[in-house]
């Protein structure tokens, strides 16, 4: 049965959207099964994948806020074969305080993931919007593992702490086999003194991927060409990178 | 009396803590008063102006929690004179629902700015987080103009819509004063078509700041010594960025 993996992180711009669509397709060209989750209201993760237009009821929107209807009737496939996508609409913002309102609101993503379901997929990501609303709630409710983007910049350190004693709290409270799978830092550039201070700090909060992924104009492009970075330029480093890190996420952190 | 300026877009990372600091910085060097909020539990701004470690009682939380508190009991001096600021804590994550719950609860911020308070500063400027939450209603309630900082990264222009329709609710439902000042673009490389690309479209969406604020290490590294550009790097481009910026906020769009 596949794996359900939340990116996430409250701060904002780390990278969460940008590994969700990189490492899916990444796995992809493993010969995975990949279903990936787009759970901001921003639909940033729909449109990079080249998804966009979609009516409210037949994305996320419709699944949290109709518990009947099934995920298998929202799902779409991207233009890549084996990549497979639940989109976002804008409309997601309006179910926040919905769910909080509902009891037993914070299950309704994970009430979606039937068994049936979960064995057509190898992997399913859940992209989290940037913050500690309902939205993410669900996700960490749903998922097993958390990968946790974090910018190698000053700001990204800050909200580190609140955010793994909320998935503790979420692990104690709703979901007990929720555990961090690893910290991974994104945005990083080498002629930046800060870049490797902020990098060598994240092994005080968790485990953390020896992956790194580098700021790359290829990976800021690709999204408007509604692709990843291992279609717009397979070669580059940053494509590579991403690769490394689905090796990881499958094999364990540090296998090289 | 002071203007209250607003940085808001529900997109993470696009710069609204980065433009707040250095934009108040700029305008203190033009001889004014300024006092800047932070709105985000993340507090970003407030570490980033060398604040940390408040009770959350001398914080936003205090006025937003507890409204018979007075805004001058929680404002605190920068280590800039002429910079002064109302900090952030993490536990502002929580007054989220108390706000939805709370009838009227949308202009508890903007209850907060007496008319004796706003006579001692030139201007006020609110820092938003990165979400439609109570915490940015309460912002667009209590300000008069908003200054939207846009990326000029793919991903940016896809909530650009949501957010001013957002602007305009509030503005028919709660707030008739509140205007678009201008979008600003930031995080530009102009090695970048991309960005470019992003910057041109810009003028169909609203009033465009003819300052364009570029990716700079100088910009990213400063908050890291708790200080704005200016002062870590007064004669960068950034720095001198930041001062056309404030020339134009205080004279109108396009002076030059
Ligand atoms: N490795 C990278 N190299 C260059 N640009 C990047 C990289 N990762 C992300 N970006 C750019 O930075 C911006 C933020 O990235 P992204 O949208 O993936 O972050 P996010 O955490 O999902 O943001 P949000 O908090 O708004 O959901 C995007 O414009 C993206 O193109
Ligand atoms: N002009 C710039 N040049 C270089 N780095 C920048 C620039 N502006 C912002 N950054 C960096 O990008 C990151 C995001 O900026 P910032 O925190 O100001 O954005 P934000 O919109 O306030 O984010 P959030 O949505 O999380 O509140 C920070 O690490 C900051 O240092
Ligand atoms: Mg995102
Ligand atoms: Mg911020």
């Amino acid at each position: 049965s596949a794996r359900v993996i939340a990116f996430s992180n409250q701060k904002g711009g780390v990278g969460k959207t940008t590994t969700t669509a990189n490492l899916g397709y990444a796995l992809v060209e493993r010969g995975k099964r990949v279903l990936v989750v787009d759970c901001d209201a921003q639909a940033n993760l729909s449109l990079g994948l080249g998804v966009a237009d979609v009516v409210p009821a037949r994305s996320i929107v419709g699944i949290l806020s109709t518990p009947t209807r099934k995920l298998s009737e929202v799902i779409i496939s991207t233009q890549t074969p084996g990549l497979d996508i639940v989109p976002s609409h804008l409309e997601l913002a309006e179910v926040d305080q919905m769910l909080t309102a509902k009891f037993g609101g914070h299950n309704t993503l994970r009430n979606a993931f039937t068994p049936e379901l979960l064995s057509h997929y190898d992997y399913v990501l859940l992209d989290s919007p940037p913050n500690f609303g309902q939205l993410t709630f669900n996700v960490l409710c749903a998922a097993s593992e958390v990968v946790v983007p974090v910018a190698t910049h000053f700001y990204a350190l800050q909200g580190l702490a609140a955010l793994l004693n909320r998935v503790e709290e979420v692990k104690r409270e709703a979901n007990p086999k929720l555990r961090i799978l690893g910290l991974l830092a994104t945005r990083y550039d080498s002629r930046m003194l800060l870049c490797k201070e902020v990098a060598a700090t994240l092994p005080r909060h968790g485990p953390v991927f020896e992956t790194i992924i580098h700021e790359a104009s290829t990976a800021a492009v690709a999204p408007s060409w509604g692709q990843t970075v291992l279609q717009a330029d397979s070669k580059s480093q940053s494509a590579e990178q991403h690769r490394r890190l689905a090796a990881e996420i499958e094999y364990g952190i540090g296998i090289f």
